[in-house]
């Protein structure tokens, strides 16, 4: 049994770009 | 890179895999706004938001040269090329059939590799003001990106003088694309 985590692609490309910033903080 | 590999995968398999391939997609959007000049020295917070409204719309823009108008096929980053009714089966139908009409639009103009990325560049900060600090700033990189687009196609082509023009009417096609389609449902696996 798997469990998927579900997002529109406008979200995912959200959280990618979040987590970009924040890394390079 | 890879949506399709064999019978033996499941849709939810697949669909994984078609989620993936947004993720380095995504990310080379971000080094790519961080090369155009005047785009870091925004704040932090318009350059978040212009990637975030407007990274969707430089996809289709960078993924329209993987789509074949003529013979209904897309190429995946991994060199394998499928047909459209193939790719029908990932769900993503409409978005697709939306692409081959914009990659059909845009590849008429036969554009030139450089005339691509200052294009893009435009599209990026051309992307939905919502929420921007500091519009004047992005208004005035707007207009410089802008002028040199228009100053190079002119310069390349000094007898069309209606390639510019069309050119920017693919903004609002891109703008469209993105209402639509910036909802699809993606899925990853949390292992």
């Amino acid at each position: 049994h798997k469990t998927h985590r579900v997002m529109t692609l406008a979200d995912h490309i959200s959280h990618i770009i979040t987590q970009d910033f924040a890394r390079n903080q | 890179a890879c949506p399709v590999s064999g019978a033996d995968r499941s849709s939810q398999e697949i669909w994984e895999s078609f989620s993936q391939c947004f993720t380095p997609a995504v990310k080379e959007v971000v080094e790519f706004a961080k090369g155009i000049p005047g785009f870091q020295e925004l704040s932090q917070q318009d350059q978040v938001m212009l990637l975030k409204s407007g990274t969707f719309q430089v996809l289709m823009v960078r993924f329209c040269t993987l789509f074949n108008a003529e013979d209904r096929t897309v190429t995946f980053l991994n060199g394998k090329t499928y047909p459209l009714s193939t790719l029908r089966a990932l769900g993503m139908g409409s978005l697709l059939d939306a692409m081959f009409e914009f990659s059909e639009k845009l590849g008429s103009l036969g554009l030139e590799p450089d005339e691509m990325a200052l294009f893009m560049a435009v599209v990026l900060v051309s992307a939905d003001r919502s929420g921007i600090l500091d519009m004047w700033a992005v208004e005035q990189l707007q207009e410089g990106l802008i002028r040199a687009l228009r100053s190079l196609i002119n310069r390349r082509r000094p007898d069309d003088t209606t390639l510019f023009p069309k050119l920017l009417l693919r903004l609002p096609d891109l703008r469209t694309l993105n209402n639509f389609h910036s909802e699809k449902l993606l899925a990853f696996r949390i292992d």
